[in-house]
């Protein structure tokens, strides 16, 4: 009853948000979706195709103990250690893209002719700390 | 990866830099050779717009020549064969090419002559593949003719190609000497798209080998209307040839930024971050030898 009491009182419609703050912990690193189209570019005069193109990104915070959960190397914990405990100029692990995906372009070139090119790592679909 | 785009003077990773770029602080030995600047500017150009210089200083290039619809319009269609909606390349895609250039011809020597049977069209073509770099390696050419719509639907028809390289001689005329030819006859049905791919790999593996940057050849191109395996009289000759074909050049470019669909698949299998779906579509590399080396292996673990 006295915890009830301390637990802040939320609207009953957003019960699974209001749960869910205390499954996971808030601004860790995790992808972001970000979606663009070329003619904000204004390249869609050359880029054909496609017309838009999600690259995403990864933001968050990273964890003091990352494990498997991030795939993360074991260095990553030592240069937790560094920050915390030797020097706090050595930055904290970053969160950053660990895995991708290809996109598949359609261009003009300058001389006319186009091209369909498959680029690497155009998309990413995961992120890690390290 | 956006790192990878651009040349940087950086001492620690030994990167190289561009001569004109701080080189007072590098040691010559580390310039670039002359010339690699040309090579840079010669990226594709999505990675050059995203590299140092910016869309801007794209869009004030020389002017873009406009492509001619039709080639658009087919190569709109071999994208949508190749990737998602999202632009991924569809997994399901077992193709080797990671590149596909459609080139037009840019000048042409028409001659055209008629007999009372066969309407006979001989067109010179020149293709230039400037932009084809040297990390592209040719998988397949294609020479891509479109029917004009005089054609009816599922016609039968018979045609002749007759295919020559044309080689300069430095006379400077317009129109050069026959070099080395090959014929060979297509028998087809015009489907609903109007396409014909004609093979002609193996006529242009030579030059495209020896990074030939303009291709002159010499189209001969006869058709009748018919079907010779069954009898029916070739008649009506057929107005194919009006447009010039394109050159199609199916390649592997093997450059760090290119997608290899293999490598991308060995690298899962060594790294499953992921517990394998047992539903998902792998691509086969090796077709169905591998299932079946995977399915000998697993009863092998087994036994």
């Amino acid at each position: 009853e006295e915890n009830l009491k301390e637990v802040p009182v939320a609207p009953p419609y957003n019960l699974s948000e209001y749960f869910k703050q205390f499954l996971f912990p808030q601004n860790e690193c995790e992808l972001h979706n970000f979606r663009l189209s070329f003619s904000q570019l204004k390249w869609d005069k050359w880029i054909i195709a496609p017309h838009r193109y999600s690259p995403q990104y990864c933001k968050g915070e990273c964890p003091r103990v990352v494990g498997h959960r991030y795939g993360s190397p074991v260095h990553t914990m030592v240069q937790n250690i560094i920050y915390e405990k030797l020097d706090s100029t050595v930055p904290r692990p970053s969160c950053v893209p660990a895995e991708y995906s290809p996109l598949s372009v359609l261009t003009i070139e300058p001389d006319g002719s186009i091209v369909y090119k498959e680029y690497e790592d155009m998309i990413a679909t995961r992120c890690t700390c390290r | 990866p956006h790192s990878r785009g651009r040349i940087v003077s950086d001492k620690t990773s030994g990167l190289l830099v561009a001569p004109e770029d701080n080189a007072g602080e590098l040691n010559p030995l580390l310039w670039l050779p002359k010339g690699v600047r040309r090579g840079y500017a010669l990226l594709p150009p999505l990675l050059k717009v995203l590299s140092d210089r910016g869309p801007q200083s794209w869009e004030s290039e020389a002017p873009r020549l406009q492509p001619d619809s039709r080639a658009l319009r087919y190569m709109k269609r071999l994208y949508k064969m190749s990737a998602t909606k999202e632009g991924i390349p569809k997994a399901t895609k077992s193709h080797l090419y990671n590149t596909v250039r459609l080139f037009t011809p840019c000048s042409e020597c028409k001659h055209r002559h008629r007999d009372l049977m066969k309407d006979i069209h001989s067109v010179d073509l020149l293709f230039n593949l400037d932009r084809v770099t040297a990390l592209e390696h040719l998988l397949k050419s294609v020479l891509l003719y479109s029917f004009d719509t005089s054609v009816p639907i599922s016609s039968s028809i018979k045609c002749t190609c007759h295919l020559s390289i044309k080689e300069h001689d430095f006379s400077g005329q317009v129109c050069p000497s026959i070099s080395h030819s090959i014929a060979f006859s297509l028998h087809f049905e015009v489907r609903k798209r109007k396409w014909v791919e004609i093979d002609v790999t193996s006529f242009l593996q030579p030059l495209i080998a020896t990074k030939r940057r303009n291709i002159h050849m010499a189209v001969n191109f006869t058709c009748l209307m018919g079907d010779p395996q069954q009898n029916t009289k070739l008649e009506n000759p057929v107005n194919v040839a009006l447009v010039p074909p394109s050159l199609l050049l199916y390649l592997n470019d093997t450059s760090e930024q290119a997608y290899h669909r293999w490598n991308s698949l060995r690298y899962r299998r060594k790294n499953p971050v992921r517990p394998r779906r047992r539903n998902s579509l792998h691509v086969d590399p090796a077709g169905d030898k591998e299932k079946d080396s995977q399915g000998k292996r697993a009863s092998r673990q087994r036994r």
